[in-house]
């Protein structure tokens, strides 16, 4: 109940008019609009119970590897209700895949689509969604951390509040169902990262510093 | 950390 109560309102995009260029400028559009929810992202992960706790570097390296992660559990969540093969980064912002092949974001539309599938098939509750998006940062896998138990700590605390509210449901398997869902989710956030960088580094996109700043530490 | 700047500035925010 925690995290429903500090899962942040969905946020619009701006579009961008800087150019005349129309898939040029869905991508502005679209790397201002995830800037964005990486400023409220942090701000999120702070009220996570046990984030703010860990020491500052484990903090960061969290943030660093999993950020993408949970941004994408925000978009697969969004893009369910839509019926079609949009996907929803913002109430105003939906690509489908001809926008995403000619902005360059065919391989992240096919990975994205993957991951919403499974998450439709498992009709994710919103209770799930918060988890899942909680445990994606816990769980990133980030090297090195510098304390290792209290990260443990972090994560153990999440994973007992998913079994005791899927025990609450009498849904004795529906926790390991969804842990066996963030192979697929880490896969596609790895796609998307490779995605933005190919762009920014190929083809010149700008990106904003905090953006840029996250995309680098993956690379 | 030099290169990590913005995040660590933003964890250290209070709010």
């Amino acid at each position: 109940s925690h995290l429903l109560l500090t899962e942040p309102a969905p946020l619009a995009a701006n579009q961008d008019n800087s150019t005349n260029d129309s898939s040029l400028r869905i991508l502005l559009t679209l790397c201002d609009l995830l800037n964005r929810e990486l400023l409220v992202l942090i701000g999120w992960a702070k009220q996570i119970p046990g984030f703010s706790g860990l020491l500052l570097v484990d903090q960061m390296s969290l943030l660093q590897s999993g950020w993408m992660e949970a941004l994408l559990v925000g978009v697969a969540w969004r893009s369910q209700g839509a019926g079609g093969d949009e996907l929803v980064f913002a109430g105003n912002l939906r690509l489908d895949e001809a926008q995403c092949r000619a902005t360059g974001l065919a391989d992240l539309y096919e990975a994205l689509r993957h991951l919403m599938a499974k998450y439709r098939a498992m009709k994710l509750s919103p209770e799930e969604v918060v988890t899942l998006k909680a445990m994606a940062l816990a769980n990133s896998d980030a090297d090195p951390v510098d304390c290792p138990d209290s990260v443990q700590r972090f994560q153990d605390g999440l994973h007992e509040a998913l079994q005791d509210y899927e025990s609450s449901r009498r849904e004795q398997r529906r926790a390991g169902r969804l842990l066996m869902t963030l192979p697929l989710l880490r896969q596609t956030a790895d796609r998307a990262v490779q995605a933005f960088l190919r762009l920014h580094r190929h083809h010149r996109v700008p990106i904003h510093k905090l953006l840029l700043e996250m995309l680098d530490a993956k690379a | 950390k030099e290169k990590h700047k913005i995040l660590h500035r933003l964890l250290q925010n209070s709010t």
